[in-house]
Order: structure tokens, then sequence, then C-alpha cells
């Protein structure tokens, strides 16, 4: 689904160059469960935001599901992202003068779907993440842990094939975090392909392959049976 | 230090009263470690928005350091903030325009301190949270993790008497994490008031005193022997 050849994303402030991808080089498998961990800095999310088109790379190459996305242009890369793929990002990015029932439906309004199933859409993954009471609240009447759900339950209503959470349960209490990661798993046992950055290394070790990130690079990239 | 009695905080969205805080009631004394914990959505950034005094009571009474805070101006208690309390918000609010340095410095620049001490402090702070080499980036050039400890930094600058730490590691690993806990812990010894809310059980089990909330309420207020 994903293949990552050589990869480079470098940055340039005042003088020195800065490597945040390092010739990375990735596959990933259609319904894989994957974890991305590495110290702040090293470049998770760049990682992520790339494997999302939503960035491109310097050099190097990205095949999604076969089609070379260095070389398609931007209306390209949006049809192919809402078809495909669901972004929950480290800092939320929802819309402040948009209710939490309207951030979750917003891609389903912008896909074209009718009133009726979005509504069923929408009510269906607020209650999978515990915001049934708070739909009507705007983000600035959310806690931080209920805007860090609202972004998931909003990467989750079109039930895409490729899900990408950067670190999703960095505002939840623990027993918010395990029923998100739960919520999560069982898309993947679903089909849904996961890639899962976090700090959470309670987290990170379920999954069945980790990746470890340092200094742009990728240092490590093991798997482990299941079970 | 800090004297709230029977403090209630009350938000209407649509048909239902919903208490953010409820009838709370909690001394804290000058060099205090407090961790407050609780799930998503209980009311512990509401709580500290409210010992802040960023947001005042609907009712009951905050007492800090003696003086009556529900029924001063709003110029006073911008003053009582500026003088005394470091606050480390769960959503950052730096601001964009700025750089890391910049954004570090402005407490000190609303001050009117000089720019020669203005320089070597933001310095310093820039060092303890491992930012160094990030002085120049604005927000939009920075990780999760590394905006986070930007927050930090802005907090520490002005060697506050109180500090309020509002889920301070919740985007960075656990080797960064670990690093800015020790520097919170190291000012608590020297002196500083530290309220420190959290989600990581390992972090909140070190504070000397432990709160728990849950739907608006203090349910525990445990103290442990040092050591
Ligand atoms: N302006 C507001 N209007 C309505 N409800 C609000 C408002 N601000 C906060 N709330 C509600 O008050 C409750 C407490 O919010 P608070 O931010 O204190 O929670 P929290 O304990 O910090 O949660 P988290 O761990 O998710 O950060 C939440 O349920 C939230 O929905
Ligand atoms: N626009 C930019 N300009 C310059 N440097 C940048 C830019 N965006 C990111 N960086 C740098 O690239 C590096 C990687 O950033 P990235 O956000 O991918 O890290 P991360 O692994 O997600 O970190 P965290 O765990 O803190 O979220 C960081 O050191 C950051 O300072
Ligand atoms: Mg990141
Ligand atoms: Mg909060």
């Amino acid at each position: 689904m994903i293949v990552l050849d050589s990869v480079n994303k470098t940055y340039q402030v005042g003088g020195t160059p800065l490597h945040a991808l390092d010739n990375v080089t990735l596959s990933i498998e259609t319904g894989e469960y994957l974890s991305v961990m590495g110290p702040s800095g090293s470049g998770k999310s760049t990682l992520l935001n790339m494997i999302g088109l939503l960035d491109h790379p310097d050099s190097g190459s990205y095949l999604f599901n076969g089609v070379a996305t260095e070389t398609l242009p931007e209306q390209e890369l949006a049809r192919l992202r809402g078809e495909n793929i669901g972004f929950i990002f480290q800092a939320f990015h929802l819309i402040n003068r948009l209710t939490a029932f309207e951030n979750i439906e917003l891609p389903m309004v912008l896909a074209g779907e009718p009133v009726k199933s979005r509504r069923s859409s929408v009510r269906q993954v607020l209650d999978m993440v515990g915001l049934g009471d708070r739909a009507d609240h705007k983000p600035n009447q959310l806690s931080g842990g209920q805007l860090q759900r609202v972004a998931i339950a909003r990467a989750l209503v079109m039930h895409p094939k490729l899900l990408l959470a950067d670190e999703p349960t960095g505002n939840l209490d623990s027993v918010s975090g395990k029923e998100v990661i739960e919520v999560l798993e069982q898309l993947n046992r679903e089909g849904i392909t996961l890639i899962l950055v976090t700090h959470d290394r309670h987290i990170g070790k379920r999954a069945n392959r980790r990746i470890r990130m340092v200094d742009g690079k990728i240092e490590k990239d093991e798997r482990q049976g299941k079970g």
C-alpha cells in the first residue's frame, strides 16, 4: 500500500540544513498495524504527513497503492486523501466556529454524503469516543481530551482504508486512552491499515510492527509474532 | 497561599447546566507539590485556570496570599498573575509570528526587564528544556513536543512563586518528559509551589499530595510521607 524509497525532507532555518527525514525507506502492506516511536523532534509527524499526502519529499519516491505520488497535482492528492485516508493530527486542527458534531460531519459534507447517513455516522462515532453529550459544544467549550476525541471521531467517520494517528492519547486519561486504542485496533482487525505515532511505550508495543525514529532516520523496524 | 472555599463554575450549553467545578474546597500551602488527576472532562483545567486567576468562580471564594480575588479588577488580577504565577497551558498558547526565543522572552518584555538579563534568562531556560538549537524557529517550524517545551520554558523564565502545569508532558517521549518533571521538582525543592495536572500515573504519584477530580468534584485528597 505504502512504499517510501530514500525519502528526504530538509528544512533550512538560518544557516544549517535540518534533515527532518533522512533517507527513509519503508514499505507498509495493506492491513498492517504499525507503531512509530522516538524522541521529540525525531521526524515522526513529518513521516506521517508524508504518508498522508499532506507533504511531499524533497527527494526519493512515495508509491501509494502503486501510484507515484511525487508528480501528482494537488487536486489529485486531495482526492486520494479524501477517499482513503483518515488523519488524527497531533494538534487536532478543529474548526473553532463549528460544533463537535459539525467538525466530525465535515469530511462527509465535503464528500457530498446525504444528510441522513451523515447524521447516523456522526452519532455513531461520537458514542464510540464517549462524547454523545458534547455534540453541540464548540472547541472552546471542550476540554483538551474532548478536543482530541473529536479529532479522532472526525478521522474515523468516513471509514478510511488508511488511518494515521499522531499521538491520539496524549491528552487522555488511561481509561479513555485505552478505549480509543481498542477502537482503533478493532478497525485494524476489520481491515484498516493503522499507523500510530505514540510516546506511550505501553501503547507502542501493542502493534505487530514497531518502528523507532531518531534524527530523521528509521533506526529500528521490528516485527513480532501475533498473540 | 491558595484557599478555595465552596467554589462553583457552571456552564450552560443548550438546556442543562454543566458543573465544571462543583463545590470545590481546597487549601494549598506555599511550597507544596501537588498533582491533580482524573478523567478527561473532570474539571482539572478549569480548576487550574481558577487558581491561576484566569477565570473566576460563579460562587464561593478564592483567597490568594490572603487577598480576596473575586472582587479584584482585571488590572489587579493581571498584576498578581504577572508577579507570581507561571502557567504551562494544555494547548500551549504560543504566538505564531514570534520565534521560540521571542515567545519565551515575552513575559520579561511585558515586565520591563532590560535586554541583557532577558537574553541570559531565555538562553538558560532554553537549555533546561533542550531547545538551545531551536531558538530561532517559529511555532510552525517546531514539533509538537518542542512546542510544549517552549510553553514550559516561557512559564519558568520569570522564576514564578507558583507554577501551574497543565499536562506538561503529554507530547513528550519518556526521556524528555522525565527531564521536564525533574526540572519542575528541582524548582519546587527551591521553594516554588507546584501544581501539576497530569494523565500519567507515574508522574502523578511522584507528588507529595495527590488530588483526584471526577465530575467537577474533588473526590480524593491524599498526602504521603516524603522519601
Ligand atoms: N466554555 C465552556 N462551556 C461549556 N462547557 C465547558 C466549557 N469549558 C469547559 N467545559 C466543560 O467543562 C468540563 C471540564 O473541562 P476541563 O477542561 O476542566 O476538563 P479537564 O479535566 O481538564 O479534561 P482533560 O483531561 O480532557 O483536559 C468538560 O466536560 C467540558 O466539556
Ligand atoms: N517547517 C519547519 N522548518 C524547520 N524545521 C522544522 C519544520 N517542521 C519541523 N521541523 C523540525 O523537524 C524536526 C522533526 O519534526 P517532527 O514534527 O516530525 O518531530 P516529531 O518526531 O513529531 O516530534 P514530537 O514527538 O515532538 O511531536 C523537528 O526537530 C523540528 O524542529
Ligand atoms: Mg510530532
Ligand atoms: Mg484539561
